[in-house]
């Protein structure tokens, strides 16, 4: 058992290094460093002892409203996924598509990215891997059209979801931003209620910008929860705590890598303990 | 911002314009939080306040009249000194194509890069050939080829085979024999933890010997950005960086952590997803942007 160390200035900078790094932001490191220094300043602790404290409040935290995928009392569910560039959008929907299919669900996949070079291929690509049905429009279609069309043929099929797909933007992008709510209004104009689900997917590399995502997408889409994608990395996605806390959003899956079986439902558990190895 | 941070700090202090070391510190540690908001990695802002302390805690500027615009002005120096120098050119060979090697983690702009930088070249009177070297990525050599045709360059593709390498080496080949002054290969998305993958890029690295090899990083990148670019740079000796995504409200902290890890300059900035949104670097303008 290592020798407890003196709970002073040195200790509380090497603690603050340790929640920085998870970027969690400046806010909430401050937050924790400062409990600490109340609770234990002038005592000797072991650091892992009081990191294990740490990691028990977020595991709390993070277990309140831990939701799972919405269910759509009748007809299919809809879920829109929205997020910026890159950030793991087109290959999230392969996984959780695969998920569902591989639970006997059936589905048909929207590919709302109308603009990007080989999007449509990409999504189809996908589609066929699982085996399901994908409603495509022409380059440059309007994404709203063919998310209207994917839930028409859920609905028609009598399919159990439709996942559609849309281009990446940034929230800071006021036009795309604008289009992402006329995408929302005809899906709950061809099915009321519609979608029930609409999924933010981050790049767990993100820093602190993500907290204006998750500000701006839930503002223009109405979010109900996130993707943590490419947490398989070395970056740990803290990020999603100060989400959690001013927006109340959940993440409901994490991305574990780029094939199809690679994604898990949220466990707030493992992400707890995660953060700090 | 934090020059109004700085003044209200050292106002409510001392009347008389002159400052003690312990204000100052006060002083250094909200620029020290500035950073870290900015998302510049902890272990590059502790380095980078270690020179700016010195400077800082000198007695010209704890007696200066002003000092909280003396602090902002040596951070601001420091700064544009740590982000420079500036070197936009892709070092174009005379005799031999030059090959332009794009790495970096998935979906940080890389395919979308080699577009912008055909255009950019195209504007010289240069057609670069592109090669797919993505065999990974569903519909990958797909986005090269469309990127290709609205460009108007030729791209080599390989659907074969699953080698990256052997696609490579043959994309230079065809551009020795076509007379391509360019040729840019556009690789896979990896983590740099992958050992397999980064021992790929090695190994295309060590085949190819491209000239300029141009690590690609997402603007929003936070702490891993210090992981991710040193992993890049130990295992292929970057040329250069190209920041991704600043369109958008990312301070961009990790431009500071990448250029202090790697230290190779940052070549390009990416403002946009059209072809013709990639800027030459200017620290002048990013030093402001991660200083707010
Ligand atoms: N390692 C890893 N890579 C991922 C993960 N999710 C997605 N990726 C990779 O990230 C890259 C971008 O993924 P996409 O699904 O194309 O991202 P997107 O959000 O649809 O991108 P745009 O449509 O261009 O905005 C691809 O190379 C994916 O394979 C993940 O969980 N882990
Ligand atoms: N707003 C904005 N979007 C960009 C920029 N650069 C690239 N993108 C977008 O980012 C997304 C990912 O770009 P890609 O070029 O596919 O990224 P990649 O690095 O090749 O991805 P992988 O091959 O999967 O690793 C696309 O939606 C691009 O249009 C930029 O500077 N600004
Ligand atoms: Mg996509
Ligand atoms: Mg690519």
């Amino acid at each position: 058992k290592s020798e407890g160390r003196l709970v002073d200035e040195e200790f509380l900078d090497e603690l603050f290094a340790r929640l920085i790094r998870t970027d969690m932001g400046t806010g909430p490191a401050n937050k924790i460093r400062d409990e600490v220094a109340k609770q234990y300043r002038g005592r000797v602790v072991q650091l892992e002892e009081v990191v294990a404290t740490i990691t028990t409040e977020i595991r709390e935290q993070l277990r309140q409203d831990h939701g799972g995928l919405a269910k759509a009392d009748s007809g299919p569910t809809v879920i829109l996924v929205v997020g910026v560039n890159g950030s793991g959008k087109t290959t999230s929907i392969g996984k959780l598509a695969n998920h569902l299919r591989s639970g006997g669900h059936s589905l048909v996949l929207g590919a709302g990215d109308t603009f990007r070079a080989a999007a449509v291929e990409q999504l189809t690509i996908w589609a066929g891997r699982i085996g399901c049905e994908i409603v495509t429009g022409k380059s440059g279609a309007d994404p709203a059209s063919v998310a209207f069309q994917c839930v028409d043929k859920a609905m028609e099929t009598g399919a159990d979801y439709a996942i559609i797909d849309t281009a990446g933007r940034l929230q800071t992008q006021s036009n795309l931003m604008q289009e992402l709510q006329k995408i929302r209004k005809v899906i709950d104009k061809r099915l009321p209620g519609a979608p029930h689900e609409v999924l933010l997917v981050l790049d767990a590399t993100a820093g602190q910008n993500a907290i204006s995502q998750a500000k701006g997408f839930s503002a223009a889409a109405a979010c109900t929860g996130i993707v943590l994608a490419k947490l398989d990395g070395s970056a740990k996605g803290g990020v999603v705590l100060p989400i959690h806390e001013q927006f109340q959003l959940p993440v409901k899956f994490v991305g574990l890598g780029e094939g199809l079986d690679d994604m898990a439902a949220f466990d707030p558990d493992s992400f707890a303990e995660a953060l700090f190895q | 911002s934090l020059s109004e941070g700085l003044q209200s700090a050292f106002k409510s202090l001392s009347g008389k314009g002159k400052l003690t070391e312990g204000n100052m510190r006060d002083g250094l540690k909200i620029v020290e939080q500035s950073l870290l908001e900015s998302d510049v990695s902890y272990s590059v802002v502790k380095e980078f306040m270690a020179h700016v302390s010195e400077k800082a805690l000198g007695k010209r500027v704890l007696l200066s009249l002003r000092p909280h615009e003396e602090l902002v002005r040596i951070v601001h120096e420091e700064l544009i000194e740590t982000l420079g120098p500036v070197d936009p050119s892709l070092h174009l060979k005379a005799d031999r194509p030059t090959v332009l090697m794009l790495c970096g983690l998935q979906g940080s702009g890389k395919t979308t890069t080699c577009g912008k930088l055909t255009q950019m070249l195209r504007e010289q009177q240069i057609e670069p050939l592109l090669v797919a070297a993505d065999l990974q990525r569903p519909a990958a050599i797909e986005q090269l080829k469309i990127i290709g045709e609205q460009l108007g360059v030729p791209v080599h593709t390989e659907t074969d085979h699953q080698d990256p390498v052997k696609v490579c080496q043959n994309g230079v080949d065809r551009a020795r024999r076509d007379g391509n002054r360019v040729v840019i290969l556009d690789t896979a998305g990896r983590l740099a933890i992958d050992e397999e993958l980064m021992a790929q890029l090695k190994r295309i690295d060590k085949k190819v010997g491209p000239d300029q090899v141009y690590l690609v990083v997402d603007g929003m990148t936070g702490q891993d950005a210090v992981n991710s670019a040193g992993a890049f740079n130990d295992a292929l000796e970057l040329d250069g960086v190209v920041m991704t995504k600043l369109d958008g409200d990312a301070r961009g902290g990790a431009l500071l952590s990448v250029k202090q890890v790697t230290g190779v300059p940052i070549k390009f900035i990416g403002t946009g997803e059209r072809f013709d949104a990639l800027e030459p670097f200017r620290p002048e303008g990013m030093a402001g942007r991660i200083l707010q």
